[in-house]
């Protein structure tokens, strides 16, 4: 942020911030729940987020007399403006990756959904951040709530397929509940009779400690 | 010497009064006070070598201990308050849990005086050791899907406990795998082919000469579950059931009953008697949750003010860890919340007493909100407990990884809090459909 303004220009994740001017002062164009399916509805609330938590920080951290006292003083929020830049990051790779051609039937599409499931949810976690920069109103917050939910139903038929793709083994995944043909509970029952408490019905200790207690 | 003795100069507040105010009264001070001390300077109790032992080996050590403890309650004639604080201290889940958690509590609710004479004795004495058989494989908060069947059988005036199908299999209750020799069973109570919903019944599992299980029923342990040491101590078990045969009068039948001939009668009392019993419960998991928070906030704040990282100018001395903001930020919520938890905690055993009395008066209007608002404690608490443990442990750093941390057994023993006794997120959706009937 101090170098804002200067010949330095901000690279690479940072890139936003070419942008600093228009991102402090906009606000989401969001009117129907259609319109947070749009990858740069998305992005703009995101960098907005990202950009004013940082200057709001860079602004409180230049009236300390000594910088390194005030980064230390400041360090909880500077956490969150970092959060903010990074969740960002993810947001907008993954938007990056669905510009690409993606091959199969179908595919773009879910992966389309993941998406926008994944960059709303973290809009509703993080809600306190978007409203108290101004960077959406709560009732836009309220219609991008209603669209994740919409999204949830688009992803629950598609949801075994969708661990499907990650082609674990049963071997390698280790998991009677996790087990590829569903049968979970036979095999629960059948794991359990390996325990090498079952080895007895009745329990190493139990004459010695518990038996007494019984018979006192 | 004492490493923190410079930071406990710095506190500006009477700590012995403070100790009051988290134990409640100087009263609840002085017994936890002793009742500590005793466990602690006993050797018979020693904690540290839990994660090294094979599960045999750490499940013998949890009999010995159990039977050890049961020993020096009666030799000290302890009172049911001191014996519930030396459990407490000796810090091992074990079948007593349920023994004295659940199924005392089980027959107080819901049998009827002669019931209570018949069993409590026994149970008080330990002569016989109950479970609580009301989970299975395929059921767990929806009590009323359970699938295990109670039919009366009008010719011999007795009931037949049966497990229709695989997933009706009792899973889960604790000391049911090895240890108990009864259990209150719930049940599908069934009779002259009508199906009166899910009722209690008391049903002896094992001989009392040799253990065996009983003809018909099938026990066992279900396994090792999450962390070394931890809930390993316990025997969670599995329970089928062969078409076996119990009396009639071991229904619980204060709430509702059976006649000889067969006829279901709801007894004047009413059902939301068991109620009582659950806000009960739920009372003693969110104090628990401030306890095992105050274990994991203690261990990270003392641990922060030890550990010392950068921050130091020129070679100096480093920074204690405490004093870094966003250190603070993560540690004193959990701190506070440890507070707020036993608080709402202390309430809440009011708030007990209060539905009890009512209930005595044939008052039920506060019922509803008593069971939501207990329903939404225990939610809200253990999953923000459960949090605040991990939270501490990466508090404390790599070091927080160490079993000699305490946090990782103290998180895995504590963790199954957010779903035993109703899912968390079942509870909060209790709470929710209360808020919208309001």
């Amino acid at each position: 942020v101090s170098q804002l303004g200067s010949d330095k220009k901000p690279v690479g994740t940072t890139a936003y911030f070419l942008r600093v001017e228009h991102l402090m002062q906009c606000s989401s164009i969001a009117q129907k729940a259609e319109d947070w399916l749009k990858p740069s509805v998305i992005l703009e609330a995101f960098e907005a987020r990202a950009v004013r938590m940082s200057v709001a920080c860079a602004q409180r951290l230049s009236k300390f007399a000594n910088p390194e006292e005030g980064f230390l003083e400041l360090s909880a929020d500077l956490v969150e403006a970092a959060v903010a830049h990074c969740q960002l990051i993810v947001v907008s790779k993954f938007i990056e990756k669905l510009q690409q051609n993606i091959p199969g039937k179908g595919v773009k599409k879910q992966l389309e959904i993941l998406c926008n499931i994944y960059a709303l949810f973290l809009l509703h976690k993080h809600l306190g951040d978007f409203l108290s920069t101004g960077v959406i109103s709560s009732k836009q917050a309220s219609i991008a709530n209603d669209q994740l939910r919409s999204l949830y139903s688009q992803v629950r038929p598609n949801a075994i397929a969708l661990v499907d793709a990650f082609n674990y083994t049963d071997h390698f995944l280790g998991s009677v509940l996790g087990r590829y043909d569903g049968n979970v509970y036979p095999k629960l029952y059948e794991e359990a009779w390996k325990d090498p408490l079952n080895d007895s019905v009745v329990p190493d200790g139990f004459h010695e400690y518990i038996r007494p207690m019984l018979k006192q | 010497g004492d490493h923190l003795a410079s930071e406990r100069k710095k506190a500006n507040f009477d700590v012995d009064e403070m100790k009051i105010v988290w134990a409640g009264s100087r009263h609840a001070f002085e017994i936890s006070d002793r009742i500590a001390r005793l466990v602690a300077s006993d050797l018979a109790f020693r904690k540290d070598n839990r994660t090294m032992l094979s599960r045999k080996e750490l499940f013998k050590n949890t009999l010995r201990k159990a039977a050890y403890a049961w020993k020096r309650i009666i030799e000290l004639r302890l009172t049911e308050e001191e014996a519930s604080k030396l459990r407490f201290y000796v810090d091992e889940p074990a079948f007593t849990d349920l023994h004295w958690g659940m199924f005392v509590p089980a027959i107080k609710g819901q049998g009827t005086e002669e019931q209570q004479q018949k069993w409590l004795p026994l149970a008080y004495k330990m002569q016989i050791i109950g479970c609580y058989a009301q989970t299975e494989l395929g059921h767990g908060s929806n009590v009323q899907g359970l699938e295990t069947t109670a039919t009366f059988d009008p010719q011999t005036d007795e009931f037949i406990i049966n497990s229709p199908t695989l997933t009706s299999s009792k899973w889960w209750p604790g000391g049911l795998g090895k240890v108990s020799t009864h259990a209150v069973v719930y049940a599908r109570l069934i009779t002259d082919g009508q199906d009166h919903g899910v009722h209690g019944f008391i049903v002896q599992l094992r001989s009392l000469d040799d253990h065996l299980p009983l003809e018909g029923i099938t026990i066992g342990d279900i396994g090792m579950k999450f962390g070394n040491g931890a809930y390993n101590t316990m025997d969670n078990g599995v329970l089928r059931f062969d078409n076996v045969r119990i009396p009639r009068n071991q229904m619980l039948m204060r709430v509702s009953r059976v006649t000889r001939e067969g006829k279901y009668v709801h007894s004047n009392v009413p059902r939301q008697l068991v109620y009582g019993t659950m806000v009960f419960v739920r009372q003693t998991i969110v104090s628990d949750a401030s306890c095992a928070l105050s274990r994991a906030v203690c261990i990270a704040t003392r641990y922060s003010a030890v550990r010392r990282q950068f921050g130091s100018q020129k070679g100096g001395v480093e920074t204690q860890v405490i004093d870094y903001k966003t250190q603070q930020s993560r540690l004193f919520p959990l701190l506070a919340s440890a507070y707020a938890f036993r608080f709402v905690g202390e309430w809440l055993k009011w708030l007990y007493t209060d539905v009890t009395e009512r209930l005595q008066a044939n008052d039920f209007s506060t019922l509803p909100e008593a069971h939501a608002c207990t329903a939404g404690l225990k939610s809200l608490t253990t999953s923000a407990t459960a949090d605040a443990i991990e939270e501490c442990r990466k508090l404390c750093g790599g070091h927080g990884y160490l079993c000699s941390s305490g946090l990782p057994e103290l998180f895995a023993v504590y963790v199954p809090a957010c779903t035993y006794e109703g899912d968390n997120i079942v509870l909060l959706l209790q709470v929710a459909r209360f808020l919208m009937k309001t």
